[in-house]
């Protein structure tokens, strides 16, 4: 497997220590402090070994210290997790637009998707509710026009009768 | 141009390059320091040598032609180093999306979609609150229904009790006991009239 | 110019979310 960020980070900052390392050679420093290394050759080395193992202990700690500060470590084992998950994508991916109304659109569809099914739903079971007291209602108003017949026809009859009624009076004056 | 890799700076909350710029200056002060502690080493000893001939600007030259060569070395170096770094470690390919980022992947809906969604959204709420008075309405409707069916029930026993009334004296059916008064107080007056001649 | 990328960088990863909280909690008062 491609070595991860983190080793790859380090391999880069360890390489680029061991060329800036040869590159400041002892023959190097010996030669630019001539004067002193013909004095006091070993004095000269030692002086040397300690400005290299400084050096490299300060660049080391701070690199350390930027990774501590970034939490690299985490950082590029997350961001290598997140390249790997996309490996099978070709295409350049999303990038965003620098038109903050424009990007938070998508953010939005998913939660209107779900509103819209959501009235969806309930606009579905209003309509079934209304629909059955619907039925209800024109049963309800067949009904009361049923009984309303009934008392018209119970008026008809008692009408009838009172003209009987009006009839025997008749007769009985007759 | 500058390529702000702003991408990267979302991930990593601080941008690449000032990341590098800031490792940069960070070596270069190093370096700078602990050529200073070696040259002040370097006089101190000489201190020890008092016949020598060695003047501290010698050391002096000599420490800045070490520098230069060092700082020259440090330069190109890090250029590299960096070079590698912001295109392998410190970028985020083109082909890769934050996971903060997913949802423009699943749905990547135009203006006009999303103004087609919202839309579609509004539509529904008019037509439940539409269904939601209509559904009202029909439940007044229905208590009123109930209490006209009462009335009209009220109504019809009304009727009832009267004919109850009517049957538990004796008239069962008003009708015909109308009907069979007059008929009898027809047939009454024919045999008054009958007998009224009969006397004449 | 760093501070404004970092910046404006942090609002595209954070404010979404943000805003989402915003519209979901409008979407759930409508619903109830």
């Amino acid at each position: 497997a491609a070595p991860g960020r983190a080793q790859m980070f380090a391999t880069v900052v360890d390489t680029f220590l061991e060329k800036l390392v040869a590159a400041g050679s002892y023959q190097r420093f010996a030669n630019c402090y001539r004067c002193f290394y013909k004095l006091q050759p070993e004095m000269t080395r030692s002086i040397y070994d300690q400005f290299i193992s400084q050096l490299q202990a300060s660049i080391k700690e701070e690199i350390q210290e930027v990774k501590n500060e970034g939490n690299l470590e985490t950082v590029f084992n997350s961001l290598d997790k997140i390249v790997e998950e996309a490996k099978n994508r070709e295409e350049p991916a999303w990038r965003p637009s620098g038109i903050p109304e424009e990007d938070i659109r998508s953010a939005m569809v998913p939660y209107l998707l779900k509103h819209r099914s959501y009235l969806q739903k309930i606009l579905k079971e209003k309509e079934e509710e209304n629909r059955k007291v619907a039925e209800s209602v024109l049963a309800g108003r067949d009904r009361i026009a049923e009984l309303q017949q009934q008392i018209q026809a119970r008026k008809h009859a008692w009408q009838a009768i009172s003209k009987e009624q009006r009839e025997l009076v008749m007769t009985f004056k007759e | 141009s500058v390529n702000p890799m702003a991408y990267e700076a979302q991930f990593f909350g601080f941008t690449p390059q000032t990341c590098m710029l800031r490792i940069y200056i960070a070596f270069q002060d190093y370096l700078f320091e602990v050529m200073l502690v070696v040259e002040s080493v370097i006089l101190k000893k000489l201190d020890g040598f008092p016949g020598c001939k060695i003047s501290p600007l010698q050391i002096r030259k000599s420490t800045e032609k070490f520098l230069l060569f060092m700082k020259e070395h440090l330069d190109k170096l890090f250029s590299k180093m960096e070079e590698v770094l912001l295109q392998l470690v410190l970028n985020i390919p083109k082909n890769v999306l934050l996971p903060e980022d997913k949802v423009h992947e699943q749905y990547p809906y135009s203006k006009e979609q999303l103004e087609a969604l919202q839309d579609e959204i509004h539509q529904l709420q008019k037509q439940y609150r539409a269904e939601a008075s209509a559904g009202q309405a029909l439940r007044a409707e229905l208590e009123e229904q109930k209490a006209v069916q009462a009335e009209l029930e009220k109504i019809l026993q009304w009727f009832d009790g009267l004919e109850n009334t009517c049957r538990e004296h004796g008239t069962g059916n008003f009708k015909e006991s109308f009907a069979f008064l007059t008929q009898n107080a027809k047939r009454l007056q024919d045999v008054l009239k009958d007998v009224e001649e009969k006397s004449k | 110019f760093d501070e404004l990328i970092v910046e404006t960088t942090t609002k595209r990863k954070q404010w979404p979310k943000k805003i989402l909280m915003h519209a979901i909690q409008t979407m759930k008062a409508e619903q109830e």
